[in-house]
This record gives C-alpha cells, structure tokens and sequence, in this order.
C-alpha cells in the first residue's frame, strides 16, 4: 500500500459525506446504499465513523460527471478513466467523483458502483493506489471480484489502519487486529491444544489448514507453517469457509461456503465461480458441505455433510447413485461428523474439534489419534 | 477498447502509451518522440508502469502489459506529488 505524499488523513474519526447528485443508471436507493456499504468497508476496519449530511460542505462530497466538470481533470467519456478522488483536505479535497458516461450497476454487467466508491473512498481518507494486483487499492478495476462475500486485502487494512489504527475493542464493532498476519498471533494460536480448523486442503504439495479470516500454509521442507489472512491470497474468497479439497489433476483447490464454491489455481481465482453446490449432485437438502477429501488415486472425491457422505467421480465429473451413505458405517472410528478432511501419503487424515484421525482406507481402520494441530511440531 | 479494433497499428499505440503514460505515470509532457532504445525515456517509465502493476519488466509492450492499459481504471496517477 501506499499514502499520499505527505501522508494527509482527516485529524479526527467522525467524518462527514454527501451525496451531491445522482447517475441516470441506477436509482437513488442504489446509490446511496452503495456509497453506505462503501463506506462501511473503510469503518470496520477503522475507528472512523460516517455521517451523512444532506445540505452543505461535507468532508466527503460524492459527485457524477461527465468529462470537464470543474476541477481541471476531466473525465474521458466511456471506458478508461471510471473515477478519481482527492485526499483528505478541505474543499476538493477528500471528494470522489464518477465518470457518469460509466454504466453504473448494482452488478458486474456494468461497472460496479461499490466496488469503484470503496476504492475512490479509499483515497478519499487517504490511500494511495497499491502494487498488489488483491488490494482494492489497485488501480484497475476488477470486475470479477466476489460482491457477496467482499473482504478488503491484507494490504488495504496495513494501508489504512497505518493511518487510522485499529477499530475500538466494543461488543458492537468487529476487533480486526492491526496485522492479523503476522506471524506472532498466528504462531501463538497454531499450538493452542484446543484448536480446532475449518476446512484442511492440499496445495501443490503443501497443506492449507483455514481457520477464520487466516490459514496456516505447511510445507513439508519448512518445520514452521505460514500465517496469512485468506483475502490476502484470493480476494474473492470468503473468510470462515466450510471446506476445501485439491484435485491434483487439474491443479485447483475448490473451496466450499454455505451453498456455494470457488476455484482456484495458485494465485488465481478462476473465473465463473462461485457456483452452487447443487451443479455437482448434491441434493438441496444439503445447505452446507462439513469437509471434502479428493483420493487421487481413485479419482473421487468425498463430500461430507451432517452424518452421511456422498461421492463424486472426478473423471466422469457426476455424483455416484449409491450414495449418501453413513459416515460411521463406511468410516467406522471416525464418528458422525467431522470438521475438515484431506488425504495424504495414502491416508485420510479427518478432523473433529481438537483432534485429529488418521484413517486407512484400505484397511478401513483408524491408524492414530492426534492432536488437529500435529502438523504444526508444536 | 478502441485498441482491439486496431491491434497493429502503431501510431494509435504510441498514442495511447503517450497518453498513459503521461496520466498515470509522470511521463514529461513534452517528450514527444517515441524512438523505442534501452536508455529512453518512455522504456524507463514503460518498466516503472509495469513494475507497479506487479507485470514483469520488459520494458516493452507486450500482451500483458497492453491488456492491464486497456482496462478500466482509476483516474488518480499513479506518480507522487
């Protein structure tokens, strides 16, 4: 991330804004709650507060225009150039304009508005455009990122929280900490033995233990595992997400939440997700999957909800008929339910709270109880 | 993207390059000629671009690069001050 030159910020946490005029492309409810859940990004993270005022000077002043519109940078009609803001100051200073001949939408069919007003808000309180292609901060637009499940980047709270600090420890204020990613919560928490995890999935190798809005990266050359915030990696991904398996055939990890899930590849998220969960099978009874474990050997991969399973062919890419069936009948040992799963070394390694089972699935047996946190060498 | 309709033609690139250039990375205005050589001015600003955009540094441009260029973007510079 980066600042401003000379770093300007508003010197104090109430900060004021007004809607000026409204685009043609949207109705004035739209706006304003895009502007609102813009706003809303930047004080969960702070402890900024945002107040609206309908007639005056406001610290903020949220405008559209088109072309020259009287600050001697004029906008340059559709495409290119979709908005710009000014740091925090007085008079111009601290407004954010759109370039109203944009298609503004509610959606990606146009251009988003709340994803161009959390940016331009962005500058408006005193951040300047990022080098990390996850960070709103970036300066190119990026349609593709998740709207539902919008998070800001690692880089984007460094970014503004160098600013502002933190939010208020409050029973009414989420308590985002100032680097969620450093290593020292991350490390402390790693071998807390009452650890329990999310979802578990391979990586290239490496193994990705998801807790929260973080995840634990292992790899097995390195004694110590990686701490890093999800949005960090794939922007669009949610935090708290429900489960997560690779196929090392086609190089993806396919992360799980509620009804949906997201593909990625490395760093890339990839495009046309997140889909619904019912497009490989499964049966709307099920809302959520608990865990998935792809054997890559066999080419199948196990979905996990509630106290039965199903199984998908990944070469016929098809749910097999015979199932559901119950997890302690074809899994005897490993109970009812479970967390978070993955496979490796042959064995399924399936977690419930605190502990950890490594399961044989030829022998059908469980080989050792352990601790969830056994890969950590705490 | 008017670049798409005319992909190859050099002269409307140069342009746009200029134009980007100038607005986003403080390319001096009067540098007007475009003579593509290691020590010039525009493949220094065309690396400095890139190396923000997180592209790698060829210095020249290339598909990626002219992809990010023609995408929808924030109108704050990218340069200081």
């Amino acid at each position: 991330f980066s600042t401003f030159p000379g770093t300007p910020k508003w010197r104090k946490n109430q900060v004021t804004y007004r809607i000026v005029n409204y685009t043609q492309d949207l109705s004035r409810k739209a706006v304003d709650s895009a502007i609102e859940k813009a706003l809303k990004v930047w004080e969960e993270v702070t402890p900024l507060t945002f107040s609206r005022i309908y007639e005056g000077e406001a610290d903020i002043m949220v405008s559209f225009a088109v072309r020259e519109h009287g600050d001697f940078v004029p906008f340059d009609g559709p495409g290119g150039v979709l908005a710009h803001a000014y740091a925090p100051g007085p008079g111009t200073n601290g407004d954010a304009h759109f370039d109203d001949d944009e298609q503004w939408t509610e959606d990606t069919t146009g251009t988003n508005l709340f994803l161009v007003a959390a940016h331009e808000l962005g500058h408006s309180l005193g951040l300047f455009h990022s080098a990390k292609p996850e960070a709103l901060m970036y300066p190119v637009y990026k349609p593709s990122t998740n709207l539902a499940g919008f998070q800001l980047s690692q880089d984007d709270v460094d970014g503004i929280q160098s600013l502002y600090g933190s939010p208020p420890a409050s029973s009414d204020v989420p308590v985002v900490p100032s680097k969620p990613s450093s290593p020292k919560p991350g490390v402390s928490a790693m071998c807390d033995p009452d650890l329990s995890f999310d979802a578990v999935s391979t990586l290239r190798g490496e193994i990705l233990f998801f807790k929260d809005r973080h995840f634990w990266r292992k790899s097995l050359r390195t004694p110590e595992p990686g701490f890093y915030s999800i949005s960090s990696f794939w922007l669009s991904v949610p935090s708290s997400i429900d489960a997560a398996y690779e196929v090392i055939s086609r190089d993806t990890v396919f992360i799980f939440k509620g009804t949906q899930f997201w593909a990625i590849r490395g760093h890339e998220e990839q495009a046309g997700y997140p889909k619904s969960i019912y497009t490989l099978g499964l049966p709307v009874t099920v809302s959520k999957i608990d865990a998935a474990i792809s054997d890559k050997e066999k080419k199948k991969t196990y979905f996990f909800a509630e106290d039965k399973y199903w199984r998908f062919d990944e070469r016929k890419r098809t749910m097999e008929p015979e199932f559901p069936r119950k997890i302690d009948e074809d899994f005897p040992g490993v109970g009812s339910k479970v967390d978070a799963a993955f496979e490796a070394f042959g064995f399924f390694y399936f977690f419930r709270g605190s502990s950890q089972l490594e399961f044989d699935p030829n022998a059908k047996k469980v080989t050792h109880v352990l601790k969830s946190n056994s890969w950590f060498n705490c | 993207y008017p670049l798409d309709e005319v992909a190859g033609d050099k002269d409307t690139i140069m342009e746009l390059l200029q134009k980007y250039l100038e607005n986003y990375y403080g390319l001096e205005k009067d540098v007007q000629q475009f003579k593509i050589m290691d020590s010039s001015p525009v493949i220094k600003k065309i690396q400095e671009m890139q190396k923000f955009l997180g592209l790698e540094m060829t210095g020249k441009l290339d598909s990626s690069t002219m992809e990010v260029m023609h995408k929808p973007r924030c109108g704050v510079p990218d340069v200081g001050g």
